[in-house]
């Protein structure tokens, strides 16, 4: 199978509704510092069901898009000082097509509450059967040996000899 | 379990060489380097590890800490590879992985990336260097729109451009 | 010791921000960014801990670990610059810090060191990008030379070829 | 003051004695990945008395030149393997200058005991001493805010609030 789309809404530098694509066999994604390209990979790896740890946050509210200023020295927390209400809900959608071309929309959604909603073809679904359709894509989030983030490729082949018998083992 | 295990890692440690071989042979060292995994203790893998050893080409054995930068991420990518050979996801996601590479080796692994990328092997790579993103069959390229505070992108087909 | 700390606290507070300015600034934001030391506990500085915050131009306030990659190396030389303009020491040796950053940015440092570089602020500069080392004053080319399982040096003066 | 050359003997890559530089107010170092680029820094900070655990080895005998093969598999430990007698000793002496135009030679030795020898224009020193003129220059290895080793750049934006007051107080 093949990722062919991404769509995103108010998800981290994103704003508002986008699509994104579409991917070939050999896409690059290029730009300059601070454009968004750290966030798509970001964006992909939290449609697979990747935790917001790993994508540089420590909760699933910092991943909405948020354009107003913080702590800015001397300025109060008030929300209404930006040009616009932020949103309270963010999305993405990936859209996939398995080797038999059957077409797949997964779909994870932060709601206002901070929690995850989980959509394949516009059904909800629980995380486990969510995740037991990418397990039969072969997309394994438990190993991620296939996502390698920002400063983290050196470290794969200095780790310890323990953590490649984890890696290996959550593999095979 | 403890057969899976064995089959992934006698699979790995297989594919390894030819795929490090892969991305280090050049016109002056066609055969290229050498990697192979080891296990610390052979009774039992699962208790010890697994241990990865790459050497670049014409240079002497040494331990996986004394390699430099490009080479360790060289190493990285290969092992990467091998692993992924063995249970296939559909894509590679890499962010700036040949941030410390220099130019020979980028050329390297972007024609590796094309030679192996297809319907059942896809890539996106985020990459800041040309001699790499030339070589992709598109482009995604993000920017910062100032006036609405928003990263924005558009896609370019590189197939309809001849080289 | 307490009044050293504040000494060297308030000196380098006070010139982080036109550091960080100086490798911001661009025709597209001539002000550049923003940067500034706040104190976790004013009281006592010793106990607690100094907050280092740095906004790119025309970006809202974010914390440090939202910074992207590019954006963190900025916001890190400046800070590296602005500790050594209280305790100079007469060299500074870097080792592929431009790895994560675009060639604006790439350019913009070259910049500030070849504007800040003198008798007693030398920067040795270790780099794989043609558009930070062309600015240098010489080079210092290091190749491994095969037969003999070695690296060698050769040392070229750029300031003899014109531009 | 500035450093104006090298002189490295049997270092990490560099193979017998070699005379590097002379150093501008801004010289770049080029070459291929594993050309020696990073062993030049390690020799640097070697000579300036920083210790072998940041310089990528576990003790000083490692940062002798070794060209000889070691764990090759199924190949013994045999010295004699390699088609020389690998050197036992090593040193880095760096040449500097100091604002008032008086020239140091600071010179590091590792003995083939495995430690380190100090001298300073030829004549043998505590490391006490070796220390006490750098410091006179402005050269504070313990806090060594001014060598950025291979990756380290983004850690020093993102380090603790605590850290940073460390590194400050170090310096002040
Ligand atoms: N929730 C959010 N809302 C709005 N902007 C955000 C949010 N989270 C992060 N950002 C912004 O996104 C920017 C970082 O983007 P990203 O890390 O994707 O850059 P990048 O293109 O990867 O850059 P680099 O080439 O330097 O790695 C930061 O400037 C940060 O302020
Ligand atoms: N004691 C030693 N004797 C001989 N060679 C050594 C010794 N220690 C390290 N090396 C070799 O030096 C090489 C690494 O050099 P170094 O890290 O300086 O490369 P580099 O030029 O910085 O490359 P990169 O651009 O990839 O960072 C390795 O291939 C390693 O095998
Ligand atoms: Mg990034
Ligand atoms: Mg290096």
């Amino acid at each position: 199978g093949r990722l062919v789309e991404l769509e995103v809404e108010n998800f981290k530098s994103y704003k508002g509704r986008q699509k994104i694509g579409p991917f070939k066999s050999f896409t690059s994604v290029i730009g300059p510092n601070g454009a968004g390209k750290s966030n798509l990979m970001d964006a992909i790896s939290f449609v697979l069901g990747v935790k917001s740890a790993q994508l540089r946050s420590a909760q699933l509210k910092e991943l909405i898009y948020s354009g107003r200023t913080r702590h800015q020295p001397g300025e109060g927390e008030n929300p209404g000082d930006g040009d616009e209400r932020l949103p309270r809900r963010g999305y993405v959608a990936a859209l996939y097509i398995t080797d038999d071309g059957k077409v797949l929309r997964f779909m994870r959604t932060i709601t206002s509450s901070g929690s995850s909603e989980y959509k394949i073809n516009g059904k909800t679904v629980t995380h486990t059967e969510y995740n037991g359709l990418l397990e039969k894509q072969n997309i394994l989030i438990k190993a991620r040996n296939f996502l390698v983030f920002q400063g983290d490729v050196e470290a794969v082949a200095s780790q310890s000899a323990r953590d490649l018998t984890l890696m290996i083992e959550q593999i095979s | 379990r403890y057969d899976l295990f064995h089959r992934a890692y006698h699979h790995i440690s297989d594919k390894i060489d030819q795929i490090y071989k892969d991305l280090t042979k050049s016109a002056t060292f066609p055969l290229g380097g050498t990697a192979y995994l080891s296990l610390e203790n052979n009774e039992d893998p699962y208790l010890h590890g697994i241990k990865y050893h790459a050497m670049p080409p014409m240079k002497r054995f040494r331990d996986m800490e004394q390699l430099s930068g490009g080479e360790k991420t060289v190493a990285a990518l290969a092992l990467l590879f091998a692993i992924h050979s063995f249970h296939p996801s559909p894509f590679f996601v890499l962010d700036e992985v040949d941030a410390a590479l220099d130019n020979t080796n980028v050329a390297k692994v972007a024609n590796y990336i094309r030679e192996n990328c297809g319907d059942n092997f896809q890539f996106i790579v985020i990459s800041l260097k040309q001699s790499l993103y030339e070589k992709a069959q598109s482009l995604v390229g993000i920017y910062r729109e100032q006036s609405i505070n928003s990263s924005q992108t558009l896609t370019i087909d590189l197939e309809q451009y001849p080289e």
